[in-house]
Formats: structure tokens, sequence, C-alpha cells
């Protein structure tokens, strides 16, 4: 599992679509 | 080249053109190989990418090639984190963020886009007390150049000509009004921007297509944080 690349581009599409902050706090 | 032998070359105090080459190549292996090779590189590799970054940066007479030279190591330090093992590594070394945040300059679009875009995305991991490393990385970077904090992000966003970095410190500006559990301090890091040239310009971003759904965050965020209060 720590062999999982990509984890920087999945951030930053969950930024451009938005949906990184959806309920970010619940 | 293996993973030692690119240590070997940025440990050798390469420079200009010779430094440009190994850094594409750097990229380009960074980004292709598995996680392993990454990790081998990364033992010695990631503090000389930073002694390297830190040098560019400290020289007080820019030239081009410099600044090609940080833009590629941006993105070098971008696929080197671009895995689990990369990330933490990178959040481990308090230079990291410090050397990022001072490589941020609104005259060279491309490549803050790309800054702003990194530290956006490690705000949102929700590590324990990014935020605060964050803004203290910005605010020591704004004051070697007598600016306030959120001055450049500001400047970023007011850049009509260069519409991928609109997007992107909006993202940012969201990712850190967001973070804090704390409804006063989300309020007072919201009105910081707003004073900050924000309020000003916020009527002519609507504007701009590309920052609605940016814009639509912003709005709602605010709503629900004056409903709270």
């Amino acid at each position: 599992e720590g062999d999982e690349t990509g984890v920087m581009d999945s951030l930053m599409e969950a930024l451009q679509s938005g949906a990184a902050f959806r309920d970010r706090r619940k | 080249l293996s993973s030692q032998e690119y240590v070997h070359e940025l440990r050798s105090g390469i420079s200009e053109d010779k430094l440009l080459n190994c850094l594409e190549s750097l990229r380009v292996s960074l980004t292709s190989n598995p996680v392993s090779w990454v990790n081998n590189f990364g033992h010695e590799g990631l503090g000389l990418l930073l002694d390297v970054l830190e040098r560019l940066l400290d020289k007080k007479q820019q030239e081009n090639i410099d600044k090609k030279n940080q833009h590629k190591l941006i993105q070098c330090l971008k696929a080197f984190m671009n895995n689990k093992y990369g990330l933490q590594r990178i959040l481990g070394d308090e230079r990291s963020l410090l050397l990022l945040a001072r490589a941020i300059d609104p005259k060279q679009t491309n490549m803050m886009t790309e800054i702003v875009k990194i530290l956006s995305a490690v705000c949102i991991i929700g590590e324990e007390n990014i935020l605060d490393k964050i803004l203290a990385a910005m605010t020591i970077a704004a004051e070697r150049n007598n600016k306030e904090r959120f001055a450049p992000i500001v400047e970023g966003l007011e850049n009509h000509e260069a519409q991928q970095l609109q997007v992107a410190c909006m993202q940012l500006i969201n990712a850190l009004v967001t973070s804090p559990d704390d409804l006063d301090f989300r309020i007072h890091l919201r009105n910081e921007f707003l004073r900050c040239g924000l309020k000003k310009i916020l009527p002519e971003l609507k504007e701009t297509e590309e920052l609605d759904i940016q814009l639509k965050v912003f709005n709602e965020n605010k709503e629900e944080d004056s409903i709270e209060l």
C-alpha cells in the first residue's frame, strides 16, 4: 500500500473539483 | 542513471545547464520508477535537492537559468512526494515548506502555480499542525521581501493572463481558510485575505469562468461560518 503512487495527483484533483472542501470537518 | 548516481551528481556541485539536464532526467526517473527507487534516492537525495534549491534562492542576482533550475527542482519535489513515502519525508524536513514558500514569485507564473498547488495539497491531508507550519513558512518568506504573508497569493489571483495561477491561488485560499476547526480562526484567516486585497478583486473574479468552482466553495464556507457565528 505504501508503494501506491499518484498521491499528490489525487489530492490536486480533489482540490480542482472542489470535492476536497465538501464536509471537510465532518 | 541509478539513484546513487543522481546523488553523486547533485553532490558534485554541478550548475546551470548541466544541473538542468540532470534535474530533468531525475524528474523523469522519480515519475516513472517504482517507489522503492524513489525511497533509495530519498535517503540522501531529498536533502541535496533542498540544498540546491536553497542555494539558488539565496543567489542575489538570479539569471534565467537559475529560475529554470528552480522550476525544475519544484517539479522534482512534486514527483518525489507523489507517494506516501516521499510525502512523509518532505513533511519531515522542516526546510521543505519554507523553501517552497520562498520560491513563490508572482512573476514566475508557471512555477508559482505548481508550488501553490503543492501547498494546497499538503494543507488538506490533515497532518497534525500542518496549517501552522504552512502559515509560518509563508510568514517567514514574505518577511524576507517586506510583504504581508498573503500578498503574493492575492497578487497571483489578480493575474488575468495566468488563469491556471488564479485557480491555484484560489484553491490555496480555500484550503487554508477551511482548515481550522476553530470558527474564530477560520474567520480570522478569511478576513486577513480580504484585507490583503481579496475584497477589492472578488467582484471582477466572478468574470473568470475557471474560478466558478473555487468561488462557490469560498462563498459557501463564508456563509456556513456566518450561520455558525
